[in-house]
């Protein structure tokens, strides 16, 4: 029989989190039209040595964390951070309530990588 | 407001919280291009400073709704249909954005807005005017058109009268005139259902900062 599945716990290795965004929870639901609110993610984690391929990280990275390994309190881990993000729309009223359908950068996390 | 709203509403381009007081219905153009854009798997970077809708470089599209007002009728008597100011407050423009494309749409109530005669012609105007409402003296029209049946949504692309992608400061006047052309002779209401206009408003592209600031890289 396989052993008991283990809790599901959370990995500890860096990865994209969710993280929703709700305009109406800062009170702008009254000027931003859509979206109400939108998934932001962020990046969370561990990058321990060896570092695994897909932590999508650097050669520096690399080499940091085996500095950290044989001197953790000299050299701090690699971070944990977006590599890849995407943009999204908000379309708003302004002050002369006229509509405006704006385009904004790198406003979601895609991807996390150590750096 | 806290500091944090601040740093996150400048960082959206906006130098304070937007307060509408009388908001009107989205355009559904507007709508067209958002959800379009949500839908997209992938938005890569050239839909970011492009509307791939208009085929222009941009990041930022608005829509201004017509301020302006009933002009008396001037000459010459009877065949005006329609005689009216389109001011645009576009004090919301920032500095550094440029504009890349200028889309005036007339808004008509029926269907299509005709002469009361077969062989008649409507022909529209449309001029720069000053902040009181005159066209400016001996300027020539920045659009002239002439329609056998005006349908319930005309755009009008005022692009290249807006030149060199200045925004036109803080404010655009334009005097719009329809009148009734053609052979009409002198009919009785030579201009057919004249309380069909309905609304006009503005739809500026323009180029924010940022992304000028990514194309010159």
């Amino acid at each position: 029989r396989s052993p008991p599945s283990p809790p599901l716990t959370p990995s500890p290795l860096c990865k994209p989190r969710r993280l929703y965004i709700s305009f109406s929870d800062v009170g702008w639901e009254n000027w931003i039209i859509a979206p109400q609110g939108y998934l932001a993610n962020y990046c969370g984690g561990d990058c321990p040595f060896p570092l695994a391929a897909e932590l999508n990280s650097t050669n520096h990275a690399v080499l940091q964390t085996m500095v950290h390994s044989l001197d953790p309190q000299g050299t701090p881990q690699p971070c944990c951070v977006p590599v890849r993000l995407s943009p999204i729309s908000i379309l708003y009223y302004d002050n002369s309530d006229n509509v405006v359908l704006r385009h904004y950068e790198d406003m979601v996390v895609d991807e996390c990588g150590c750096r | 407001p806290g500091p944090q709203e601040r740093i996150l509403l400048r960082s959206l381009g906006l130098s304070a919280k937007p307060s509408p007081s009388s908001p009107g219905p989205v355009p559904p153009v507007l709508w067209r291009i958002f959800h379009k854009r949500r839908t997209l798997a992938r938005p890569g970077e050239p839909q970011s400073c492009r509307v791939e809708e208009f085929h222009v470089p941009g990041d930022i599209v608005r829509v201004f709704a017509d301020r302006g007002r009933f002009l008396p009728e001037g000459q010459p008597p009877g065949r005006l249909c329609l005689r009216k100011l389109l001011f645009f407050n576009l004090s919301a423009l920032e500095e550094g954005e440029r504009l890349t494309m200028a889309q005036l749409e007339l808004r008509f109530h029926h269907n299509s807005y005709q002469p009361a005669s077969p062989g008649q012609v409507l022909e529209l105007r449309l001029y720069r005017a000053s902040p009181g409402g005159l066209p400016r003296p001996g300027r020539s029209p920045l659009v002239e058109r002439s329609f056998v049946q005006l349908r319930k949504s005309l755009p009008l692309d005022l692009s290249a009268a807006l030149k060199d992608g200045a925004a036109p400061g803080s404010n655009l006047a334009l005097v719009l005139e329809i009148s009734a052309g053609g052979d009409g002779g002198t009919p009785r209401s030579p201009c057919g259902s004249s309380d069909a206009f309905a609304a006009t408003s503005l739809l500026l592209v323009t180029l924010g900062p940022r992304c000028r600031a990514a194309r010159g890289r």
